[in-house]
């Protein structure tokens, strides 16, 4: 373990929190997209296969917990809590984000480590939490102007994976044996789809004014 | 050892 891990995990924690915060202290889910977390609920379920068969620190266990519980705690808020499901906008979410899925999947056949069960749901959860975000960027642009909470859970979102890269970075040359370019490809993907989105936030943050992604 | 290194991460 080491400080960029370390905050990447908790950047990660941050967003998940916020996110939790927004649906439950306003019981609305608007703004969020129910496919983003699908997404993210198949990420980790593919990627946790091992929460019981290897067990690599206490801390390890419960953030694997947290992650698969809160994901699945959303998905299911938004499809069938009465209050909130109300305010979920399916029109709005139109994302078919079941090619992302397929496509991840057949990347990760052709693709990974070594071709074992464990290795290729890993490597399928990687590709696919790269792409993750992408229904819920769509979302925002397309419902133009973003409530402060949802905006700074896709931030923190967004950065948690860019404290990942450091954390490669510096593994890479404090560790010999280091190959893990699935993850560190993967990771730059995925933090370079959220360039757009941090600098619309900056340009808002730094004006003061209300975050609006461009249609 | 883990079955692969990198699988200490998160």
């Amino acid at each position: 373990m080491n400080i960029f891990r370390f905050a990447g995990d908790m950047t990660h924690l941050i967003s998940i929190l916020v996110l939790l915060l927004k649906v439950y202290a306003t019981k609305s889910c608007s703004g969020i997209s129910l496919k983003t977390q699908e997404l993210y609920g198949i990420v980790f379920l593919a990627r946790y296969l091992d929460l019981f068969t290897d067990f690599i620190s206490v801390y390890n266990t419960v953030m694997k917990l947290v992650f698969i519980g809160s994901s699945l705690a959303i998905v299911w808020c938004m499809r069938f809590h009465r209050v909130v499901k109300r305010s979920y906008d399916r029109d709005v979410d139109t994302f078919r984000h079941y090619f992302l899925v397929g496509g991840c999947f057949l990347l990760a056949l052709f693709v990974h480590e070594k071709f074992s069960f464990r290795e290729v749901f890993w490597a399928f959860s990687i590709y696919l939490e790269a792409v993750a975000i992408l229904p819920q960027l769509i979302l925002l642009q397309r419902s133009g102007n973003v409530d402060n909470l949802t905006g700074q859970y896709v931030l923190f979102l967004g950065a948690y994976r860019g404290f990942y890269i450091l954390n490669w970075i510096y593994r890479y040359f404090t560790e010999d044996q280091f190959s893990r370019w699935i993850s560190c490809v993967s990771g730059l993907v995925q933090t370079a789809l959220y360039a757009d989105f941090f600098y619309y936030y900056f340009i808002s943050w730094k004006n003061n004014a209300k975050l609006k992604l461009p249609a | 050892p883990l079955e692969h290194p990198m699988h200490d991460e998160l």
